[in-house]
């Protein structure tokens, strides 16, 4: 179960966005579902000792849902993953 | 909608009419610059560890944007991106409810090491994802997510988009946020999984307006749930989708029939269909899941269907209520 510290503990809110959103005329249920599987897992990256997926900014995924026609609500962050909730 | 990032994977899941496949090559573009993974192929084609794309199939595919009103539209498109890409119809092509699935080739050249035996190691053989897709909800169960708030306008029209990157002052006055909570503990969709083994829960949903709800729960900092539901008469939907362990999860008190059952009685739809993705047909949650239809009370099978997809079974069951 959860608790009202959930409100409370986001990475990144967008209030803005949360308080002026109207999904009047999203009619679709429907979702379109994408995976990508970079590297099988995050041993192989750490092996590299590169970068990862986590390493790129918020504005970057910002610009790539832009193009999806998706804006950020809301993150919640990890330490193995980031959960970013979106418009429509 | 919902994405979810991990250091090697992303999982993006979107609504309404959206245009997903629009962001492949920004998304490729700056995972080259910013991280140097460098995809392509001699063709030029990019090739990485695995793709998967999936959706049911619309209810109003004509108000789709581009590409995305017709899935052989969308299968060309991902064919001039990837290499090695195949495409399903999963289900009755005469009915509107059928499942359509498009998947590339593994690249066993990322796997780290070249013997036989470090496949094992490398891959999460205990990768699974459980989706469930309902139609036709209760109309006294998608009531309740209704919530009809009011919605400010946009100062002089126009939307400041610059100001709040990387806000994360988390004020509890946020409505949206605030409903999306309240929505989730009344509906019980917090305790989806019984979280036996103690792991950390987060959680993050919102309730649209005039109506509508997404959600993002995480569990032991690593899996995810994610339920997004319009429940509009006449063409009522909600989904939900995990990758949760139940097994470990729950310390063997709970499978995936009962994260089924618990789920379908939130909505009661008169109709919904299961996927199930897993490593192996040995897996003992597909074993249990084949066997599922006898279990699932007030509702009766109308197509099961087995994919072996190389390395991955897919398992897609549709249900009507009887």
């Amino acid at each position: 179960t959860i608790t009202i510290k959930e409100l409370t503990n986001h990475s990144y809110i967008d209030h803005q966005l949360s308080a002026t959103l109207d999904s009047t005329e999203a009619f679709e249920g429907p979702e379109k579902l994408l995976e990508i599987w970079f590297y099988p897992n995050k041993k192989c990256l750490s092996e590299k000792n590169t970068k990862t997926l986590r390493n790129i900014e918020v504005n970057k995924w910002v610009q790539i849902l832009k193009l999806v026609q998706c804006e950020v609500l809301s993150i919640k962050s990890t330490s193995d993953m980031d959960a970013f909730l979106l418009s429509e | 909608s919902s994405l979810f990032v991990y250091d090697h994977k992303i999982t993006l899941k979107t609504c309404g009419t959206t245009t997903t496949l629009f962001c492949l090559e920004e998304l490729f573009k700056i995972i080259e610059v910013e991280l140097g993974w460098i995809m392509t192929n001699e063709q030029g084609k990019y090739e990485p560890f695995k793709v998967f794309y999936s959706r049911r199939s619309f209810m109003f595919p004509l108000k789709q944007r581009s590409i995305h009103k017709n899935w052989n539209d969308e299968v060309d498109y991902l064919n001039k991106f990837f290499a090695n890409g195949r495409s399903y119809l999963v289900g009755r092509n005469d009915k509107e409810n059928h499942w359509n699935l498009y998947v590339t080739d593994t690249n066993k050249k990322l796997r780290h090491g070249s013997s036989p035996d470090s496949e094992k190691d490398d891959d999460e053989d205990d990768d699974e994802t459980l989706e469930i897709l309902m139609t036709g909800l209760n109309s006294n169960c998608s009531q309740q997510f209704v919530c009809n708030r009011e919605i400010k306008p946009i100062a002089n029209g126009v939307k400041d988009t610059t100001t709040n990157i990387n806000k994360t002052d988390g004020d509890a006055d946020d409505e949206g946020h605030l409903l999306g909570y309240n929505m989730t503990k009344k509906t019980k969709l917090d305790k989806i999984y019984e979280n036996n083994s103690g792991v950390s829960f987060h959680h993050d949903a919102f309730a649209f307006s005039p109506c509508g709800y997404s959600s993002n729960m995480i569990l032991d900092e690593q899996y995810y749930y994610t339920l997004h539901i319009t429940p509009e008469k006449g063409w009522s939907y909600a989904s939900f989708e995990s990758n949760v362990p139940v097994k470990s999860i729950s310390l063997n008190k709970q499978d995936n029939i009962d994260v089924m059952r618990r789920v379908i009685n939130v909505f009661n739809p008169k109709e919904f269909c299961m996927t199930f993705f897993c490593k192996g047909s040995s897996s003992t949650s597909f074993i249990k899941l084949m066997n599922v239809v006898e279990q699932i009370p007030n509702y009766s099978k109308r197509d099961k269907i087995v994919y072996d997809l190389e390395d991955y079974q897919l398992l897609y069951i549709r249900f009507e209520l009887k």
